[in-house]
């Protein structure tokens, strides 16, 4: 249902940060909380991609694609042992 | 491993193993199931410090004591657990560690057998006894655990190789994969692409899907994408029939044998009451009609090793395991709870109709132990993914292909040899197959040459280990597809099968900027936003600057053709031109281009046909000229275009195909 909530990989355009965030991880966290009242970050990307991942809803999923600076909201994906 | 080395021509080392400490200082990353520290194969004897470089660390846990684990062979061990957690529950730590630890195997045997040490004495069960070894014996280890007894997440996967990258791997192993995803959406593609970025080559397994056709994951370009083959070693197993015929097949088994005489054989569907009791499924076999017999079971659904524990349970005292269509007659050796041994299709439908046919039939198997220098070797594993490349036709995939049948490497001693919970036996290492299992020597062989030659960036590497690898027997023949019989196309076997020792000296490479990926994402007409995501910049394609695939400098040729994109003259014949740019990373040399295609309807034209290269780090360009009448949808015929001076032969596969 709408309100299940699933893991999502939400990444985003480090240069466009806005002015008023010292650090990356304070703009994700304020991101996350103008979407979500309980939604927790569970990793923070810095090197091979820049944002975090979290459980959302997917309404909360949409809704942070909306966000500034947010390119793109991927749904985890289960890869398995070869 | 002990035998892949030597069948890769390593035994001599032929100068690729660095005797120096910087040859010492190339780490390889592996992202799996963690790590069982305790093997000999982590043994860090003769390793000097740390490298400098090296930012990384091991994970402090309940059963996984860092100073005690980890050491100058094994310098990083962390685990990645947040997404499963958020996805499956709370682990059950009563049955997988929370810790880099590795409760399933899978994990040390793929890091064992990229960058193991060297272990004497080596064996399961006493098959494929030797030295042991990984690829790059002495390069380091660092492994970063992402997959767990629920599977492996893509937001772990993300986080682990968001801190290798950070720690300052040189080469990453990933004997994972997913569905077929646009890259921007594959993590692992994501990841792969930052890594890089940052000089590291990426090393994927091709997945385990095959024979079927575009069955193939991780294909983006910027990682090297390893299909799997047999070597020139088997475990024979012999059975033999009540009506005199004998039969060979393959087997690990190892513990009391059958009974001299001849026993009882039955067919599973025989012996069930379930419709598909032929499988020899939990449960399904009646053990008044098994008890004390040999028991034929077909190969499918349920483990293979968990079949013998079923007619074992039953009171089978012996197991026939045929193939079927889907597995044809490649032969993959496992190490049986009973007496038993594996068989291909055709033989296991002659015991079949025999079990079937005969009002007593009767069998023996006996074991024959380890065989080298079998022949023809390799030939692609039946399992093995095979292209055409379903994301990205216009880049041929898998790249290569690497030893991935029978391999013996370390294992866990948390888990017995078919990794089944009913399994009590605990070795140090285990014979397993997959192209798990070929994608870590790839690593191991990359990180040889990262260590021989520290400044070329990963497409160099992959371009030397794909333009030397080899694609005929030493007669000649085309290297075999085993679940055909036949001779294998490029989208079974990409380049070819990986030579090491002509890797580290290809002449020429064809090298790859991040500038190049980034046009590669705008030939395929990426969206700023999907650039971004990919790439972690804000980088907007040139409207004015053609960006097309097949300029893409890629080491191989997919050339699809489409009449109604490229269009077709008055004839019929289309015609598809490809650019590409060879560097020289060898001696002064005059090259010259031979093209061979398996049909006379393709016309290639390479201009020019000769480059000259007087100093290393020169660049050439050339053009190949493609053009064929039309053939119908489906179609696909290949080719091979090779450059050489007469000492180097850089070679490329070439796919055509007709859609």
């Amino acid at each position: 249902g709408a309100s299940a909530t699933k893991t999502y990989i939400v990444r985003f355009a480090r240069s466009e940060m806005p002015a008023e965030f010292v650090e990356h991880r304070h703009w994700y966290d304020a991101s996350l909380q103008a979407v979500s009242d309980s939604a927790a970050v569970l990793y923070t990307y810095d090197t091979v991609t820049h944002g975090f991942s979290a459980r959302l809803t997917p309404d909360e999923a949409e809704a942070l694609g909306n966000r500034p600076g947010v390119v793109a909201v991927i749904p985890e994906t289960r890869y398995q042992l070869h | 491993t002990t035998r892949t080395p030597e069948f890769l021509g390593l035994s001599s080392d032929a100068g690729l193993q660095p005797q120096s400490d910087s040859g010492t200082d190339v780490v390889v990353g592996v992202l799996d199931t963690g790590v069982w520290p305790e093997i000999r194969s982590y043994d860090d004897s003769g390793f000097g410090p740390v490298p400098e470089t090296w930012k990384g660390g091991c994970d402090d846990s309940k059963n996984f004591k860092a100073a005690v684990a980890c050491n100058k062979k094994l310098i990083g061990a962390r685990f990645f657990s947040k997404g499963y957690e958020a996805s499956m529950g709370p682990i059950d730590e009563s049955k997988e560690s929370k810790s880099p630890r590795d409760d399933d195997g899978h994990g040390t045997h793929t890091s064992t057998t990229a960058a193991g040490s060297f272990v004497p004495d080596a064996s399961l069960f006493g098959f494929a006894s030797g030295t042991a070894r990984g690829m790059a014996a002495r390069a380091r280890i660092a492994v970063y655990k992402v997959c767990w007894a629920g599977g492996c997440f893509s937001s772990d996967i993300l986080a682990a190789m968001d801190k290798a990258v950070e720690d300052g791997v040189n080469v990453l192993s990933l004997s994972l994969g997913g569905g077929q995803a646009d890259y921007y959406r594959d993590g692992v593609a994501v990841g792969a692409f930052a890594a890089m970025e940052k000089g590291i080559l990426v090393s994927c397994s091709a997945g385990n899907a095959g024979p079927g056709d575009a069955t193939l994951s991780n294909v983006a370009p910027w990682i090297t994408t390893v299909g799997a083959g047999t070597i020139d070693r088997d475990f024979p197993a012999f059975i033999a029939l009540g009506n005199g015929k004998n039969y060979s097949g393959v087997s690990l088994y190892s513990g009391n044998l059958l009974p001299n005489e001849a026993l009882p054989l039955i067919y599973a569907g025989n012996a069930t009451n379930a419709t598909n009791g032929n499988l020899c499924l939990s449960g399904t076999l009646i053990p008044e009609k098994v008890a004390g017999k040999i028991v034929l079971c077909d190969r499918g659904v349920s483990p293979r090793v968990q079949k013998g524990f079923v007619v074992k349970a039953a009171g089978g005292l012996g197991m026939v395991l045929s193939n079927t269509a889907i597995n044809g007659e490649e032969l993959v050796a496992d190490a049986h709870i009973l007496p038993a041994a594996a068989v291909g299709e055709k033989m296991g439908n002659a015991i079949r109709s025999y079990a079937l046919s005969d009002p007593a039939p009767t069998a023996t198997i006996v074991f024959a132990g380890t065989k080298v220098g079998v022949q023809p070797s390799p030939v692609v594993a039946a399992f093995s993914s095979r292209g055409p490349n379903a994301i990205t036709p216009g880049i041929l995939k898998p790249d290569l292909i690497a030893p991935g049948v029978n391999i013996l490497a370390g294992w866990s001693g948390g888990v017995g040899p078919t990794g089944l919970a009913s399994d009590s036996r605990r070795t140090e290492f285990n014979i397993i197959s997959g192209t798990s299992m070929s994608c870590p020597h790839v690593s191991g062989l990359a990180a040889l040459l990262k260590g021989a030659h520290p400044d070329w960036s990963p497409a160099a590497i992959k371009s030397a280990l794909m333009t030397t690898a080899y694609d005929t027997y030493k007669g000649g023949d085309q290297l075999l597809d085993i679940s055909t019989g036949k001779p294998a196309t490029p989208f079974d076997v990409g380049a070819g099968h990986v030579d090491p020792v002509r890797a580290l000296d290809p002449g020429l490479v064809y090298d790859l900027s991040v500038e190049d990926y980034l046009g590669f994402l705008c030939a395929l007409g990426y969206t700023p936003l999907q650039v971004a995501a990919m790439s972690n910049r804000n980088f907007s394609c040139d409207s004015g600057k053609k960006h097309t695939i097949s300029d893409f400098n890629y080491p191989s040729f997919s050339v699809p053709f489409q009449t109604a994109i490229f269009g077709g003259g008055a004839s019929g014949v289309t015609t598809v031109k490809h650019t590409r740019t060879l560097t020289n990373v060898g001696t002064p040399g005059i090259y010259k281009a031979t093209v061979s295609t398996s049909t006379n309807d393709v016309k290639v034209l390479v201009e020019p046909s000769e480059l000259s290269f007087e100093q290393q780090g020169e660049k050439k360009t050339y053009t190949v000229t493609f053009s064929a009448p039309s053939q119908p949808s489906g179609s696909s015929s290949f080719g091979r275009l090779v450059w050489s001076d007469g000492r180097h032969t850089v070679s490329s596969p070439v796919a055509f195909t007709w859609t």
